[in-house]
């Protein structure tokens, strides 16, 4: 939104960022 | 009115205010639940993490700005707790519907995720006061408090603020377009400088990946 550059895929979130999947 | 530097600035307050002003100082009915439903029921941590960063907070604030303004950072912490429930329970939902699971026990027993969360909170917070929180303080050279002031207030590492930004901005549709320009900056100031500090967890991570590496047959040398 609003011109940022978003880099996650669709299966990325916190969780996985976070090593909680 | 024709806009003004001090009019974006108090629109852009006046929108916080308007989010927080009705958002709540404890947990949801509904984070109430997402807590429930862990395996380990994180509460008890998480009020505990914020009383104590309440105090680390407050502490700094007045060592930055001096004692005569140190209700002005309790304000400021207050709404950053809001703002940090508020997003936790939109990311929650966020990450129900994309994985299809009720249990965040991991991830909700996750310091470095809850002070990573609530330190960009407050860092809204704070980018959205601006420097007016410095007018009773002096010399504003050394008084800047927005990022990455709020690491060392928290004791927390660039690498992992960075894991909840693009989150963050994800599900909280209110931000602004300079908030979301600010919290840009904070990302590339990680990647370009913070996170290749020598304690950074960054380099644990490239290290795992190398043994991983390592572990797998690799029929090519691995270039530059």
């Amino acid at each position: 939104s609003q011109g940022y550059h978003f880099g996650l895929e669709e299966d990325e979130g916190v969780s996985e960022l976070f090593d909680c999947d | 009115p024709p806009q003004t530097p001090v009019r974006a600035a108090m629109n852009t307050i006046q929108q916080l205010m308007v989010i927080l002003n009705s958002a709540n100082d404890s947990p949801s009915n509904s984070l109430i639940s997402y807590f429930n439903n862990c395996t380990v029921n994180p509460v008890e941590n998480i009020l505990q993490r914020i009383e104590h960063l309440s105090y680390v907070f407050r502490t700094r604030f007045a060592e930055a700005v001096g004692q005569a303004c140190v209700e002005i950072g309790v304000q400021r912490y207050k709404l950053g707790v809001r703002l940090y429930y508020r997003v936790m329970e939109s990311m929650l939902k966020s990450e129900e519907k994309r994985l299809s699971v009720h249990n965040f026990s991991k991830l909700l027993n996750n310091s470095a995720f809850h002070t990573s969360l609530l330190a960009c909170a407050v860092e809204v917070v704070m980018a959205t006061y601006g420097r007016s929180a410095f007018e009773c303080g002096g010399s504003s050279s050394e008084t800047d408090l927005t990022f990455p002031w709020i690491l060392y207030v928290f004791d927390l590492k660039a690498f992992d603020f960075y894991k909840v930004i693009e989150s963050f901005i994800k599900v909280e549709s209110s931000l602004s377009k300079a908030m979301i320009k600010h919290l840009e900056r904070c990302e590339h100031q990680i990647m370009e400088c913070l996170a290749w500090k020598s304690d950074s967890p960054f380099f644990d991570l490239l290290k795992q990946s190398k043994d991983r590496e390592g572990q797998i047959e690799q029929p090519e040398p691995t270039s530059t």
